[in-house]
């Protein structure tokens, strides 16, 4: 997370650690978690984690541990030879189901999914939360939860921003209407905090509630804009997915 | 020993016999037999009442005859001169003399012989019930047809016993009803109805008609109901002086009709049917009879629905009804079986909720399920509120047996993230 700052899990108690792939996720029911499909592409069994703040062992061992029942990558996320070099993130979404249902509390509970109403469309300005042990703009890694406000913005903004090497990269990436582009004041995700939930106040909700409007996806560059999957348009597979695999038929 | 004959004469006959003398002759002749005792000779002092000389005939005890004087035979046919025919074989003759005699007197022949008794004629008493026939040395009697003859060798009766009557309904009448029933008889009818059904009897008055009662108040001829535990009757008389209707409180009944040699009669006839014993009314809580009757009887059999949220419980399995069936000793059958109100049991857990202690678990008992707040929510409408049902369920108004389900609250952090403005 860039220009953020610690959080508690209290915060996001939606909040899942990708041990294997050192991502995050979004807790959306007892036994789901919703993420990027990069996060858990080539990693069918990955190893969770909810409720914890700390990433340390020794902070996992009191952590709620979630295992994988099945992952399920969205049918239109398209693998490449060499993911490092994916310019292509549309479809970056995934459901994991879990074995054993997560147990609800302070520490854990689930982040609600958008509505099917244009409200739960976020425009430019909307401002969003993001959470992640990802990268700072010192540390590579850190082992706290750290969190951030950032505002909702154009994908012109997205399509325009600069990446580290702007040569290499011009009119490479794809910026599709599944996406979302939200930033640019500092406040940025980054690498490692892939698949966690970009999280909007629900607006039809007194006391605050926040839904899923992105996932964390990807950017040319941390600090400025990052491109999140736009949930709200993969709704019906979400529900489908979910209810299909929840089916005691199905398998 | 006895002998078929014989002669007896005075003493010193036919010379004078002495004075001051008494002599006895016991003449017997064998059973069956009477003695026909003749005088052929009599010449014997007269006095007022032979109280000087006499000759004396005893019979069991009973004088015959005592004579003195002098006697002649009246028809030139025959010599005799007195006779004597007694129907038992036995006789004492005793002549007696006083001290003195005036004149010579002879004294007196007499002979003796066996004489068949006809007993059927020669006694007071009939021998026989029916027919008498009279056989030299004896006697033997007989019967009608139809007749036997009892043990006694005397009487005669009829073999009217032995009928056993196990139908419903039935009708019993003496012997040869409406015309006179037999005497000497002992007429013993049995009535052996199944168990649970009374013997009950109707007697009209007109159908009745048995010898009258001595002057006593003993009936000769009597008819008698018998039960294992009591009697009605005895009966007799013109018409039937018992109750019209007998409830005998047995399904068993012995009817015993004696007769004596005497005066036979109509007889009777009697109806008797069974009627089933009665079972009480009982008024049993929570519960409906059926089908519905002022009186219930024997092998009624009633379908007992318990009301709507009670069961009858027959082990561990439970039922809204029951059979019940009126038995033979006027008590129902399954009389121990009462409705219970249904227990619902206790509640079943949910994931992730609690349902509190119910203070009791039966029919109209009221539960609330609720979740773990404020991270879970109950995610059916209708709230948490499940009231026992008749059927032994936990029924929500709106989800009815269904399980209410605690979903996680989503969205809602336990502290909100507070961003540092830069």
């Amino acid at each position: 997370i860039f220009g953020g700052q610690a959080a508690e899990i209290q915060n996001f108690p939606w909040q899942v650690f990708f041990q294997s792939s050192r991502a995050g996720g979004a807790l959306i029911d007892e036994r789901w978690v919703l993420t990027a499909a990069h996060v858990v592409e080539g990693t069918p069994d990955p190893t969770m984690y909810a409720g914890s703040r700390c990433i340390r062992a020794r902070c996992l061992e009191s952590a709620q541990r979630l295992t994988a029942h099945r992952v399920l990558i969205h049918p239109g996320w398209r693998p490449v030879d060499n993911p490092s070099a994916r310019r292509n993130f549309d479809n970056d979404i995934a459901l994991v189901q879990l074995k054993d249902a997560v147990k609800m509390g302070p520490t854990a509970s689930p982040i609600c999914l958008p509505g099917s109403a244009a409200e739960y469309g976020p425009t430019e300005g909307d401002l969003g939360l993001i959470s992640g042990w990802g990268r700072t703009e010192e540390k590579d890694i850190v082992v706290r939860l750290r969190g951030a406000k950032v505002p909702v913005a154009t994908l012109e903004k997205c399509t325009e921003a600069q990446g580290e090497d702007p040569r290499a990269e011009a009119g490479a990436y794809v910026l599709t209407d599944n996406m979302i582009c939200a930033g640019g004041e500092g406040a940025d995700s980054c690498q490692g905090d892939s698949g966690g939930a970009f999280a909007v106040q629900d607006p039809n909700e007194g006391s605050p509630k926040f839904y899923v409007a992105g996932l964390v996806s990807w950017g040319k560059k941390c600090g400025s804009y990052g491109v999140y999957t736009n949930v709200k348009n993969y709704l019906d597979w979400i529900r489908k997915t979910m209810r299909e695999a929840s089916d005691p038929g199905h398998d | 020993e006895p002998t078929m004959y014989g002669k007896i004469v005075s003493p010193n006959y036919p010379q004078a016999y002495p004075n001051e003398i008494e002599k006895t002759w016991d003449i017997e002749v064998p059973e069956g037999f009477g003695v026909h005792l003749y005088f052929t000779h009599l010449d014997i002092e007269l006095s007022e009442d032979c109280a000087y000389d006499s000759v004396q005939i005893m019979s069991g005890g009973i004088e015959e005859g005592k004579l003195c004087g002098q006697r002649t035979s009246k028809s030139p046919q025959s010599p005799i001169v007195q006779e004597f025919k007694v129907p038992y074989n036995k006789l004492q003759v005793t002549f007696k003399s006083d001290f003195s005699n005036e004149e010579r007197f002879t004294g007196f022949a007499a002979y003796y012989t066996a004489v068949d008794v006809n007993e059927c004629t020669d006694f007071a008493d009939v021998p026989c019930s029916h027919f008498c026939n009279n056989f030299i040395g004896g006697y033997f009697c007989s019967c009608p047809p139809e007749y036997f003859l009892h043990d006694d060798m005397r009487n005669c009766g009829v073999n009217c016993s032995g009928d056993v009557f196990t139908a419903l309904f039935g009708v019993i009448a003496s012997p040869n009803y409406p015309n006179p029933y037999p005497e000497n008889s002992r007429c013993e009818y049995q009535i052996r109805l199944e168990e649970g059904f009374e013997v009950v009897v109707t007697m009209r008055r007109e159908d009745f008609d048995v010898e009258p009662a001595d002057s006593e108040g003993n009936c000769q001829d009597s008819l008698v109901f018998v039960t294992d535990n009591q009697q009605f009757g005895p009966y007799c008389g013109n018409e039937f002086p018992g109750p019209l209707t007998i409830e005998t409180k047995s399904n068993t009944l012995d009817v015993i009709f004696q007769t004596d040699l005497t005066e036979q009669r109509k007889g009777w006839k009697l109806r008797y049917h069974g009627d089933p014993i009665p079972c009480p009314k009982e008024i049993t809580a929570n519960s409906v009879w059926e089908p519905e009757k002022a009186k219930y009887v024997f092998k009624d059999v009633v379908k007992i629905t318990c009301l709507d949220g009670f069961e009858v419980l027959e082990g561990n399995v439970g039922s809204t009804f029951f059979y019940s069936t009126c038995q033979h000793n006027g008590k129902w059958s399954n009389s121990k079986l009462e409705c219970q109100p249904v227990d619902c049991g206790i509640p079943e857990p949910i994931q992730n909720g609690k349902v509190n202690d119910p203070e009791d678990t039966l029919f109209g008992s009221v539960i609330h399920y609720t979740c773990e707040e404020p991270y879970y929510y109950m995610e059916h409408e209708g709230g948490g509120e499940y009231r026992c049902s008749g059927n032994g369920s936990w029924v929500n108004d709106v989800l009815g047996t269904e399980l209410p389900k605690c979903a996680p609250v989503c969205g809602v952090p336990s502290e909100p993230f507070v961003g540092k403005q830069r």
